[in-house]
């Protein structure tokens, strides 16, 4: 998958199986990634689950979230709830069936999982002393390291763009599918990492269903960045394809 | 490898805030939290040092026994108590009553972000 971190470094990585994004004393959010197509280092995220760990705090009780790509978001935590602790401190709300946000108020913390065709996609955005405060849930007390939102995905997880990627579909097509806007994508252009991951994945896997997913999946992260984080896009576009890394 | 460094301003805080030894006690924590942040800094270094090891190995378990994360909750990487500000909590409507202030978040309104999606 791409990955964003909370330091605005911007990766692809291939990272299969379960990872932790986020693991502090509040929360904890992992990920698992599976090979797109078998042979290839490529995955995507088939599952996401949050807990939201109510023993550090007599705001919530513990509560943990679970979507798996093969079925349809679950508007509910595991429990059968939608809210937690006094006055409603975790809310957890549901969007057009494709995105769920849960949103914890004593971090002020926002978490929204979206269904981005066949895979699933992930977006936090919380307060900058919680995020260097990490450490799991003992706190300080145990390894951080694997944190992929916090320290990004190790050097040995991490895909070179030119080197490791197929070619099914010639540079300029798949810029101008990412360019096309669907009239059910939710922003009007791709800019920034979100039109170079865009190329990166429609030149992989080709101009099928699965080339229409991942376009979709780039506008639907691009509008998550739009609301939460708006001052780390810049809107450079790339035109000339010799100025775009991947082209080679 | 410098974990005999850390080890010796270890000893200083603990006989400068005056525990003299290993204690449930959030000063304890703290001063258990910065030896661990001092020996996370020499790690690189210390992989082959047994010494390195164990003394890791034992604050995480103390800091475990004497459940210095939750002590620890309140304590921002500053040191301190996060301080109140006006909150940017979603709107309510009229008549519902204003969250309890200790369940709003009084931190700084200085925010990350972390994204995942794609292939």
């Amino acid at each position: 998958p791409h990955l964003k971190t909370f330091k605005n470094e911007y990766q692809t990585c291939r990272v299969r199986g379960a990872w932790p994004l986020i693991d502090n004393p509040y929360i904890g959010v992992q990920v698992t990634n599976e090979p797109v197509v078998d042979g290839s280092p490529a995955t995507a995220t088939t599952k996401v689950t949050i807990i939201i760990r109510g023993r550090s705090t007599p705001c919530a009780d513990e509560k943990t979230y679970e979507a798996a790509s093969d079925a349809s978001l679950p508007a509910t935590f595991i429990d059968g709830t939608q809210r937690s602790g006094p006055d409603a401190s975790v809310v957890l709300t549901v969007h057009e069936q494709q995105r769920i946000e849960i949103y914890v108020r004593y971090i002020e913390t926002t978490l929204i999982v979206r269904q981005a065709g066949r895979y699933l996609a992930f977006s936090a955005r919380m307060p900058e002393e919680l995020v260097n405060f990490s450490g799991g849930a003992d706190g300080d007390f145990s390894d951080s390291s694997l944190q992929l939102c916090v320290r990004g995905c190790p050097a040995s997880e991490r895909l070179d763009p030119i080197s490791e990627r197929g070619h099914k579909l010639p540079w300029n097509k798949a810029m101008e599918r990412c360019r096309r806007s669907d009239s059910n994508e939710v922003t009007n252009n791709l800019t920034d990492h979100y039109l170079d991951w865009c190329v990166f994945d429609v030149m992989t896997t080709g101009d099928g269903a699965s080339a229409n997913d991942f376009a979709a999946a780039a506008h639907s992260a691009q509008a998550d960045v739009l609301r939460l984080d708006p001052s780390s896009l810049k809107n450079k576009t790339t035109t000339h394809r010799e100025q775009n890394p991947y082209y080679s | 490898c410098k974990v005999d460094k850390c080890s010796r301003e270890y000893e200083r805080l603990m006989d400068e805030r005056d525990i003299p030894s290993p204690e449930p006690s959030t000063e304890f924590c703290q001063v258990a939290r910065d030896y661990l942040s001092c020996l996370r800094g020499t790690a690189r270094s210390c992989r082959g040092n047994l010494n390195y090891h164990s003394t890791m190995s034992t604050l995480g378990r103390l800091g475990s026994e004497f459940n210095c994360p939750r002590l620890l909750t309140n304590i921002t990487s500053a040191g301190h108590v996060p301080l109140p500000s006006s909150s940017s909590a979603p709107p309510r409507t009229t008549n519902t009553p204003a969250p309890k202030r200790e369940c709003t978040y009084q931190g700084r309104h200085r925010f990350k972000h972390c994204g995942l999606f794609g292939d």
